[in-house]
């Protein structure tokens, strides 16, 4: 499915961001075969308390966000990623050995508060 | 300060992921296809959002999370009288499976052996591949070193290209028992050379299968906490 665009007056409430890592950045091209890179992304914006219920929003947060309201002590509820899939790295280790497993959590899929 | 918080973080992640230290390897190993494969479909399923299974390789045909290609730590015999021994090649395999946790289990354990071009074989003498287990310690003399007791595990006649041998119950034993993996004897013989014409042949040969060996160990293993087993069938 396509990614939803927000639109400018929406860009600060929660949503995806991409993010590619490249491992050369980080200087771990030395010892991943494979892949160069992946598109990990990340979650940034707003969850204010009057968009809670459409930003993909656990129960917890729209109590949080009304706690705020009440409160403003109690921080506003956080974006966090709410849908993660896994990626297969292809690396060499200290003995010369060639492994592929794959890991869970390294990609962004969806966000929300 | 910012390249220790690095550094920190680092070695954080990367004990989380299952690696004691930043690997940094001295010389980059050969991959074979199928793992470049397994890479690229899984990169291309993901790329187009297609559901996978990375519990099961279909490009090898068993279940598991994990591949490892682990690399040979073994040496070579040096025998100089290759003639009179009747031996082309004599080579202990070891591979270390020391990294592989316990709860893993073992669904594939393949030895790979990369006997160069075929071409050494077409003019050369009447060769056989003996692939051994070492069941005893080696014997450290002045000479070359001998290994204990044996267990024959397959002969192989006129050998050649790339091998591949069913080591699952092998490393299975090795897994369950670490002190027990004394490696692999690995043996080319000459069948027969009475043809004084084929000497020069032979050492060719048999230099040239030294030069070219490259042995390996294709691993499987499947993380039960990762990938539940399907449910037996009652009966």
């Amino acid at each position: 499915a396509a990614i939803p665009v927000p639109s400018p007056s929406c860009r600060s409430l929660c949503h995806r961001h991409q993010l590619f890592i490249h491992f050369r950045d980080l200087g771990w091209h030395k010892w991943i075969i494979a892949p160069k890179g992946f598109m990990a992304n990340y979650c940034h914006g707003d969850c204010p308390f009057s968009l809670t219920t459409s930003l993909n929003s656990s129960s917890y947060a729209f109590m949080q966000a009304l706690m705020h309201t009440v409160d403003p002590q109690v921080p506003q509820a956080v974006c966090i990623p709410t849908k993660l899939s896994p990626i297969s790295m292809l690396y060499q280790d200290n003995d010369d050995n060639v492994i592929l497993r794959h890991y869970e959590d390294m990609v962004v899929d969806e966000c929300g508060c | 300060a910012l390249g220790q918080t690095f550094q920190f973080q680092e070695d954080a992640f990367l004990r989380f992921l299952g690696l004691d230290k930043t690997p940094s390897p001295l010389k980059l190993q050969p991959v074979p296809y199928i793992l470049k494969k397994i890479v690229q479909d899984r990169e291309a399923a993901a790329a187009n959002e297609v559901t996978q299974d990375l519990c099961y390789l279909k490009e090898l045909g068993v279940r598991g999370n994990l591949i490892r290609l682990l690399a040979d730590h073994g040496f070579y015999f040096y025998s100089p009288k290759i003639s009179q021994d009747k031996f082309c090649l004599q080579k202990a395999l070891y591979f270390n499976l020391s990294a592989v946790h316990e709860k893993e289990q073992f669904t594939m354990a393949q030895l790979g052996l990369d006997l160069g071009p075929s071409s050494y074989f077409h003019l050369g003498p009447d060769l056989e591949l003996s692939l051994s287990v070492v069941q005893e310690p080696y014997r450290w003399g002045r000479s070359t070193p001998k290994p204990g007791r044996i267990l024959a595990l397959q002969s192989v006649p006129r050998p050649q290209g790339t091998l591949r041998f069913n080591l699952l119950d092998v490393a299975q034993h090795w897994k369950n028992n670490p002190q027990k993996n004394l490696g692999l004897l690995l043996e080319i013989l000459v069948k027969d050379d009475r043809d004084s014409g084929l000497h020069v042949a032979l050492e060719d040969t048999c230099a040239g299968l030294r030069r070219s060996l490259h042995a390996s160990l294709l691993v499987v293993t499947l993380d039960p906490q990762q990938c539940h087993l399907p449910p037996r069938q009652r009966r």
